[in-house]
């Protein structure tokens, strides 16, 4: 494995978006992934759809009683990826933009641009997400947000970090260390792909140390990969 | 900047003592202010700006918690503080989950990772 490794820098990763005030991280995470499965699958780059997602999506998971997809009142990754597979695809996203709000489904399948043919969770190895990361593509992750409302800067690495997840994001890449004084030692880290829009964050990034499952990062990441449609 | 002379000696008058006037820096009003302009918040009534300025000074304190305990990261003021932390969870996150995988999902193989 690279010491150092962002997809960001092989063009897999399109721009920060924004979710504005509705719960729909899980669409953006879910959708991130798909891109760059997409992209590494085709060689093209396609900014995909949320809404789509948003309005469409009603998968629920069947281990657990009313964890269903639902808008912006939430919902899974991995559910998402089981209503692009069933659904066929997703649009692009200026073919069904983002209005941050719960919509009527307008779904049309002859705008299908990207396609999922498998999806599969990582196990909880900081080895083998680095791995599936370098290998697969940006995947879907999960973590605790509870540092994030206030976060600025640098390499979050709290002291106490709760292992409930609240929060759907996009490992996009990771960094052998970078050096925190309080600390005096370098620390590796995570880069994630936030959807709060540029204005938050490291120019919309979060830096999260790879150390401990820290704040449940590890603990579901899902990987996906996208189908080559043959003419 | 003042210089804080009281104690100081033949050898260590050349260490000067800076002492920064915080009154601005740490005064909430102004942070506020300033967060308003920045993200061009907007509040309908009085009580709704008051309510949130209470808001943003209980999420100033936070932050100054979240630094201590998160030290290697920079904490402050951003687009979320005048919001509270239940309604910054309702609005802004979305994963529903418990910490449990999906016992059918498709496991992704072991890759090497030497080399």
């Amino acid at each position: 494995l690279p010491e150092d490794f962002d997809w960001r820098d092989k063009g897999a990763v399109t721009g920060v978006k924004d979710q504005g005030s509705c719960g729909s991280c899980w669409s953006f995470s879910a959708t991130g992934a798909l891109e760059g499965a997409h992209f590494l699958a085709t060689g093209n780059l396609e900014s995909l759809s949320e809404q789509q997602l948003v309005d469409c999506d009603n998968v629920c998971d069947p281990e657990e009683q009313g964890a269903c997809d639902a808008g912006c009142n939430g919902g899974l990754m991995n559910n998402a990826f089981q209503y692009i597979l069933q659904s066929g695809g997703v649009q692009r996203e200026k073919d069904y933009p983002y209005t941050g709000r719960d919509g009527k489904c307008h779904f049309d399948k002859s705008k299908i641009v990207a396609s999922v043919s498998n999806f599969s969770v990582v196990s909880l190895d900081e080895d083998q997400i680095a791995a599936n990361l370098v290998h697969n593509g940006p995947l879907a992750v999960a973590i605790n947000a509870v540092y994030m409302q206030t976060y600025i800067g640098g390499v979050s690495c709290p002291y106490i970090c709760g292992k409930h997840q609240d929060h759907g994001v996009l490992l996009v890449g990771y960094g052998a260390g970078e050096y925190a004084p309080i600390r005096l030692k370098k620390k590796p880290f995570w880069i994630i792909k936030n959807s709060w829009g540029e204005n938050w964050g490291e120019n919309g990034y979060y830096k999260i140390c790879r150390v401990r499952n820290i704040c449940g990062v590890d603990s579901m990441v899902s990987t996906v990969a996208a189908a080559i449609s043959t003419p | 900047t003042t210089v804080i002379s009281d104690q100081a000696t033949d050898s260590d008058d050349l260490l000067i003592r800076q002492v920064v006037d915080d009154d601005h820096s740490l005064n909430a009003e102004h942070h506020f202010t300033k967060f308003k302009t920045t993200f061009g918040k907007t509040y309908a009534t009085e009580e709704e700006h008051n309510y949130r300025f209470a808001v943003f000074k209980s999420n100033l304190r936070r932050a100054k918690k979240h630094a201590k305990l998160d030290p290697s990261a920079v904490h402050g003021v951003t687009k979320f503080s005048d919001l509270t932390p239940r309604e910054f969870r309702r609005q802004f996150l979305g994963l529903k989950r418990r910490l449990r995988l999906p016992a059918d999902a498709h496991k992704a193989p072991i890759l090497p990772t030497n080399n």
